[in-house]
């Protein structure tokens, strides 16, 4: 589904060089199930942003459904990653002014085949918003809503186009344990249908639900598999 | 150092009410360290935001170092919550035009007593910048960072005025271990110092390190001690 060749991304800080990714290779076929961890500052959010193609390598290559992004255009690229991908961002995203039923329905409108929104899509809408427990708040907008209220809107959001790939930057940082394995529930269906998941997550908890585990350090991979001190 | 007595916070939405705290009494003496835990959307952080005087209850007494916050005008609110409270916020509320070190001499500005910046002041920041390991970042800004690091930022600023209360909504929600347990000792030897720490958490690793914990449980207090699930 997803393969990263080589890839480096650099930072450029007025005189200052931050090198997020040096030299990173890996494959992720369909229906993986990966979790990246690594501290704070390894490459991890970089790595996934990549990955979501919203942002380009500064060398080497990214081969998503067998296209070298490289060689697409950007118009090309937000087709692709709008029909393939769901991304749910480290700090959401949403948008203050949209409420809750529209946050999720932001990835329908961008649809270049379809741009109403059919009642099958109103379904869809409603399905994901009571799987992340906020259907009583569907008029709501996030300044309304608490931390872990607004990372699931999030999700829902991520999840409206029926992505074959998903892309979740710390998915449950803000959920209490109980919410917390709902949500993994409901990635592990997803990836039981066969979709393909890459989640970064710092927690053990989570990152053992994945099918395989890598750990990033200071922008490579150091290493695959669990965390041994938690 | 800080007594809620049977608070009520109640959010009216259109002709939807919002219950969020429904009847919490709970006493918070000097030096103590508590974790407030609790499902998503169980009031923790509107808790927090009350204990912060950021907000006022609907119902119920504050009484916030010997004075009821009810009968303080904003400006005396203000004063007070400057000098004594330092404030770690959910979503970090950094400010996306300053860099690191401007974020964290924030509070400095707010202070009625010292409106300039000293060296000895300037030598806190560094010192501080360097304990959440972020020395190298002070010229940078908000949207450079990773989210782990942008959380850091939000933990240097909340302490700069020295603050007699710490209160800290999700602190290490975006850290790795490692870097958890970095904060976790910093926040431990504050409290040994005789600050008052009150921080809200889903972790039972972060928890634990608190001299005890409530559970709170659609707006009230459910009960007292770690969860034993995991
Ligand atoms: N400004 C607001 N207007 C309306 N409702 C609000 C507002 N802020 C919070 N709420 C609601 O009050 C309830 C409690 O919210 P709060 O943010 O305290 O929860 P929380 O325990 O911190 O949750 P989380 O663990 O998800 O951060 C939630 O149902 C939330 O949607
Ligand atoms: N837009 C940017 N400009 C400059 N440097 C950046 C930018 N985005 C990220 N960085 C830097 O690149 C490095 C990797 O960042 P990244 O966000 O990938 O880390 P991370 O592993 O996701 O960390 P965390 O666990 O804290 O979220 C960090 O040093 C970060 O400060
Ligand atoms: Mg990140
Ligand atoms: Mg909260």
């Amino acid at each position: 589904a997803a393969r990263l060749i080589d890839i480096h991304k650099t930072y450029q800080l007025g005189e200052h060089l931050v090198r997020a990714l040096r030299g990173v290779s890996v494959d992720f076929p369909e229906g993986d199930y990966v979790a990246i961890m690594g501290s704070s500052g390894s490459g991890k959010s970089t790595m996934l942003n990549l990955l979501g193609a919203l942002d380009r390598p500064t060398d080497g290559h990214y081969i998503l459904a067998g296209h070298d992004v490289s060689e697409l255009d950007d118009d090309q690229l937000s087709e692709i990653r709008n029909k393939l991908i769901g991304f749910i961002f480290q700090s959401y995203n949403l948008i203050p002014q949209y409420t809750v039923l529209e946050n999720i329905q932001v990835p329908l409108h961008y649809r270049t085949h379809q741009r109403t929104i059919s009642s099958s899509d109103m379904n869809r809408c409603l399905d994901l918003a009571g799987r992340v427990g906020l259907a009583e708040r569907l008029d709501h907008r996030p300044f309304q809503l608490s931390g872990g209220q607004q990372q699931r809107v999030a999700i829902a959001r991520a999840l409206i186009n029926d992505p074959e790939i998903i892309l979740a930057d710390e998915p449950t940082g803000n959920l209490d344990s109980t919410t917390e394995q709902e949500i993994m529930q409901l990635l592990g269906e997803l990836n039981a249908e066969g979709r393909t998941i890459i989640m970064v997550t710092h927690e053990n908890s989570v990152a053992r639900k994945a099918k395989q585990q890598i750990i990033m350090k200071d922008g490579k991979i150091a290493g695959f598999g669990l965390f041994s001190d938690d």
